[in-house]
Parts: C-alpha cells; structure tokens; sequence
C-alpha cells in the first residue's frame, strides 16, 4: 500500500484536514476516516474531489499543492453540492 | 459557473438588506461603502435593485459574528473560513455571516470587506462557487485583487444572468463593449423571425441574431435569449456563420473574412485567424452558413449559390470544390442564412423559412418557419 495519505499531512493537523473535507466536500462526519480501511477510503476519494475542483492533479494524495489550497483563506460555502 | 440544486433565485427583482451590526476593525460609513458597492457588482449586470431596510426581516440580512454564531456552522478564528451565505429563501437563507475573528478593511492590508461581501452576495443571489480562478465566485480569497479596477468575469455575469437575465437598461461598459446603442431585443416568436447563423453546443441549440443568441436546450421548452456579450465580450456581432466541430468539442464563428475558435465561452489562443487560411479563394468575402458533418467529418461553407467542402481530417478543402448548392441540394434554391446538422437531417435557414433536407434521399423533406424550434 502506499502510505496512507493523512501521513504525510505535515504541518496541518489531521483535524484541520478532515473538517476542511467536511465543511467543503460533504465528508461524512464520523470521526473514524483516518482509521484505514481496507474496503474503500473516502478520505481519498474526497480529497480527489477538491483536487479535481481545483484543477489539482487528482492523486488522492495530501501532496503540497493540496495542503498549500486547504491552508488559503476562503469562503464557507462548500464547493460541491452534497 | 454553477447554481445551487433547484436553481433557487429571488421571484423579485427589488432585494432587500439590512445590515445587522457592524465589525469594530472599520468605521460604519466604510462598511455601509463597502456593501453597497458589493451589491452594485450584481444589480449592474441584472434588473436586480436593492433597497437597504433599518430594521425587521429583509431578504438579505448582514452580520458579523464569530465562532459558533446560531447556525449550526461555526467560525474558526482568524484566517481560514472568512465567511458564508445562504441561497435564496426565507428567514436564514440569502443571509450573509462575516468572521469578524478576521482583520476587515476596506483596502488590501487585512481582509477586504467589499471582495468578500460581492462573493458572498454571489451566493445570496443563487451562485453556486465556480471552478474557475477568474471568477468572484472562486472559493479562494484573492488579495491581490485589483480594487481599483474590479469587474466581474464573464463567468460570474453569465451565471447569474442565467438566474435574473441582464438589465433592462444598457448593459455597463465593460473592456471590450460596443458603444453603439443596443437595439431593441429580438421578439422570439416574430413570424418573420431570421437567423444570422445557428449551430449546436454540448447538446444546445444557438441560434444568432444581431447583438443576442437563443439558446434552445432538450429540457427547456422555451429558448432563452442573452446578449453575445454574457459570453463572448470580445466577438463583434452578427455574425454570419457558426458550426459545432463536435468531435473536437469547439465551435467555429466566421464574421467577414475572419473565424474564432471557441470552447464553451473561451476563445482559443491564435485566433481570429482568416478564412482563406482554410482554403477559400481571395475573391470569397464572407461565408453565409456552414454545418459539421460527423458521419462523414466533414465540414460545408455556402457562399451565395455555391458550396465547398472542408475535409476535418486531412484540414484542407475536398477536390472538386466548390459545386452549385442547387444541384446537390435540390429544392434549397434561395440564399441560405444559416445551417445546421441535426438528427441526420439538414436544416437549411433563408429569411423566415427553413428547409429540412434528407441527405440520403437527396431531397427537402420538410419546409418550416424558421423559428420554429421555438415552441411559439
């Protein structure tokens, strides 16, 4: 497996980064996502998403351009309709 | 652009606001400026008009707050989320929170009151945030805006123009308005309605007129009208030919001896470009109507009473061009206006008439009012 991608979050906290796909990508909020499951991980699909919308290359991964974006100020609208 | 699920936008066009308190970071006359600037970003490209109320319940109502503020969604101090709307609606929706745990000012050494209240008022209005990174209604805070010389993006008019129409009155200058007086709007359902040009786009159907455009889409039953400029602010008007290269998801527009590239509402780099660059003899001036072939990936230009073939593959014209359009198109026997391909069929558009032609059995099989993809 590649590393989970909120391993390498760095500098911003884990809880930074879920509520971040919480509040803008209709993350479920269950608290238990950074947990790996073997099944499927929406954590990744949901960082794909903001990836996608930013015109981000779509990894799934929490690489530097993505924590750069998640960090600028913004709107509190989300970006995607649930 | 994008709207919120079910399109909600205000079933008036007089919008009401009230600011509710004020930040302590500005004095109240600048953030009075401020908002009201914010909103005239909005009604300048609609019929919208807003009235500011001094008390009670108005349509769009103004707060500052911080941390949890009564919402359910709470603020998170300084920097990070700087506010947030609601769509159209009674009571907390078209309201506007502001994070007042971020620095306000009304230029660009903290956090811009007027750039993020027009965002906001995006959303009150109906928007939806925007994937593109011109647009107001980006998510990300831009503070290296220009304030002095802020305009809309054609994304941003042409979304909520999609939602409230554009003004009555003149449309504001922008860059590259014209300065000539808008005539009169074209009435759909003339019955001697004429097109300068119709194409296809993504499954729509565009059919051109002066300064405006129909859009005819499977699911509407009626065409909606718009200025060329909502979208291309750039392009003259009238133009006299237009054709979808569907395969390439682009749309050739020819006027005189010129033709752009367009894809959705942005102009291709390198463009315009002339016509002979496509193989046209000098002597053509001016292309009446053209229409992209798929089955065949090739594309017509009729020119008076003649026609050539342009061969999208290859990117030349066909041998043996140009051929009378009369002899190949028997029964389109008048100048055409305007063409398009649809169905496996030909339309062919002259004056208030359109001939629909069976390219298999070479023959006009029905003849129409030109608008009458229109539903009049």
């Amino acid at each position: 497996h590649p590393l989970h991608p909120a391993a390498r979050a760095g500098k911003m906290s884990m809880d930074r980064i879920q509520k971040y796909l919480e509040d803008f990508y209709h993350l479920e909020k269950n608290g238990k996502q950074f947990v790996r499951r073997k099944d499927s991980n929406p954590v990744v699909a949901k960082i794909q998403d903001m990836q996608r919308f930013f015109g981000l290359k779509v990894t799934g991964n929490l690489d530097d351009d993505t924590m750069e974006m998640m960090k600028k100020p913004r709107c509190g609208f989300p970006d995607v309709s649930p | 652009f994008r709207l919120f699920p079910y399109m909600p936008k205000w079933k008036k066009n007089e919008v009401t606001y009230r600011i509710v308190n004020y930040t302590a970071d500005m004095n109240q006359i600048d953030t009075d400026a401020a908002i009201e600037r914010a909103l005239k970003v909005w009604s300048d490209v609609t019929p919208l008009t807003f009235h500011r109320l001094r008390e009670g319940e108005a349509d769009i109502m103004i707060s500052f707050a911080v941390q949890e503020h009564g919402d359910f969604i709470p603020f998170d101090g300084p920097g990070g989320v700087l506010g947030h709307a609601y769509p159209p609606g009674p009571k907390i929706n078209g309201d506007v929170h502001l994070d007042d745990d971020e620095k306000w000012t009304k230029d660009t050494t903290g956090v811009n009151l007027f750039l993020v209240a027009a965002h906001e008022f995006g959303h009150s209005l109906g928007l939806f945030h925007s994937t593109d990174t011109k647009a107001l209604m980006y998510p990300i805070y831009n503070a290296n805006t220009d304030l002095t010389r802020f305009f809309l993006s054609q994304d941003d008019i042409a979304g909520i123009q999609s939602l409230y129409g554009s003004p009555d009155g003149p449309v504001p200058p922008t860059k590259s308005a014209d300065t000539e007086k808008p005539e009169e709007k074209p009435v759909t359902c003339d019955s001697n309605r004429s097109f300068d040009a119709v194409s296809t786009l993504r499954g729509e159907m565009l059919f051109f007129k002066d300064r405006y455009f129909w859009r005819k889409s499977s699911n509407n039953i009626e065409p909606a009208l718009y200025m060329l400029t909502t979208f291309w602010p750039s392009l003259p008007s009238g133009f006299d030919a237009v054709y979808e290269l569907t395969t390439k998801d682009m749309v050739f527009i020819f006027k005189e001896s010129k033709f752009w590239s367009i894809k959705g509402s942005d102009i291709q780099p390198g463009y315009p470009r002339d016509i002979y660059t496509l193989g046209f003899p000098r002597t053509v001036k001016k292309i009446d109507a053209a229409f992209f072939y798929k089955e065949k990936q090739k594309t017509y230009f009729f020119v008076n009473d003649i026609y050539w073939r342009y061969d999208e593959k290859r990117h030349s014209m066909d041998h043996g061009y140009p051929r009378q359009i009369a002899t190949d198109f028997p029964g389109v026997n008048q100048k055409i206006d305007a063409a398009f391909e649809a169905f496996g069929f030909f339309y062919f558009f002259s004056g208030s008439t359109q001939f629909q032609f069976d390219p298999n059995a070479k023959r006009v099989t029905r003849t129409l009012k030109s608008n009458s993809w229109f539903n009049c």
